[in-house]
C-alpha cells in the first residue's frame, strides 16, 4: 500500500514540466526515504534524477518499495487536470497496475480521482559516484535560462569555462559567435540574486544547447541552479526543491576527438 | 568536430 499525500501539489506538476521534454516513460521508486526517480534520456547523453523526500510529504505511507513505471507526458495530461492550490495525494495498492491521483480542493469542497494505468518499464539504474568537482557555479536559475535561451540562438553547443574571473558561456554558429561572462558578485540585496563560484582549478568543457534547454524546464522549482564542473566528468546541474530534495541533471560533454 | 559523449561511458549500471 502506498499513500502520498502532498499539501503543494503544484509542486508535482512543476516536477513533471521539468522532467517531459527529456524523458518519456520512467520507473517511479518509491522507499521509505522518499519518492524517487532516475531515467536518461534515449540517447543516453543525459541523466535526470529526482528525489522527493519522504519528510516533504504531509502524509507518507510505503509499505515496501515499490516502482512504478509511468508514461511521463500521460502523467502530466493528469496532473494538469489538478488545480494549482490543490493538495495531490498518489494512491496505488500492492500488485494492481494502476496508480490513482486524488486531487482535493483547499476548501474540501472539490474532490478528484484520475487513475492512471501503469507500464512495464525495462530501466537501467546506474550507479553515480560522488566526485569532487573542479569548480561550481550557484547563480540565479532565470540568469542560467536566460543565458542558454540567448546563445542557442547563435549555436548548438556552449564552452562553459570557469576561471578566476568568472564563468563563461561561448558559442558560435553560422552567423557569428557569443560570449556571455558572469562574474562572482555576493554584494546583492537577496541571496538568490547571487553569483557564487568555487574554483579549485580552471575547467573548461563543451555540451549541446539543446540538453541545457530542456534543463532549464525545471527553473520554476528553484530561484537557483548549481551547476558543477569537472573535466572528464558529466555536468551536475542541480535545482533544489525547497524542504524536499533535488532534480538533478547530469550531460555528458562532447569530446574532442 | 567534438564527438557527444555518453552518459553509460561516465555512470556504470548497478
Amino acid at each position: 500500500m502506498l499513500e502520498l499525500r502532498l499539501v503543494q501539489g503544484s509542486l508535482l506538476k512543476k516536477v513533471l514540466d521539468a522532467m517531459r521534454e527529456l524523458v518519456n516513460d520512467a520507473n517511479f521508486d518509491c522507499s521509505a526515504t522518499g519518492f524517487s526517480l532516475q531515467a536518461m534520456d534515449s540517447s543516453h547523453v543525459a541523466l535526470v534524477a529526482l528525489l522527493l523526500r519522504s519528510e516533504g510529504f504531509e502524509h507518507y505511507r510505503c509499505d515496501r518499495n515499490l516502482s512504478m513505471g509511468m508514461n511521463l507526458n500521460n502523467m502530466s495530461k493528469m496532473l494538469r487536470c489538478a488545480g494549482n492550490d490543490d493538495i495531490i495525494t498518489i494512491k496505488a495498492d500492492d500488485g494492481t497496475d494502476s496508480v490513482t491521483f486524488m486531487f482535493e480542493s483547499p476548501n474540501q469542497d472539490k474532490i478528484a480521482d484520475f487513475e492512471m494505468k501503469l507500464m512495464d518499464i525495462d530501466s537501467e539504474h546506474l550507479g553515480i559516484p560522488d566526485a569532487e568537482y573542479q569548480a561550481i557555479v550557484r547563480m540565479p536559475s532565470s540568469e542560467f535560462a536566460r543565458i542558454c535561451k540567448d546563445l542557442s540562438s547563435i549555436g548548438d553547443t556552449v564552452v562553459i569555462s570557469v576561471t578566476k574571473e568568472g564563468v563563461k558561456f561561448s558559442t558560435a554558429g553560422d552567423i557569428g559567435t557569443a560570449n556571455i561572462v558572469c562574474r562572482q558578485n555576493k554584494t546583492v540585496d537577496k541571496p538568490e540574486e547571487a553569483t557564487i563560484i568555487e574554483m579549485q582549478e580552471p575547467v573548461s568543457l563543451t555540451f549541446a544547447l539543446r540538453y541545457l534547454n530542456s534543463f532549464t524546464k525545471a527553473t520554476p522549482l528553484s530561484d537557483t541552479v548549481t551547476i558543477s564542473l569537472s573535466s572528464e566528468l558529466p555536468v551536475v546541474v542541480e535545482y533544489k526543491i525547497a524542504e524536499m530534495g533535488y532534480i538533478r541533471y547530469y550531460l555528458a560533454p562532447k569530446i574532442e576527438e | 568536430d567534438a564527438k557527444q559523449g555518453n552518459i553509460l561511458s561516465f555512470f556504470k549500471k548497478i
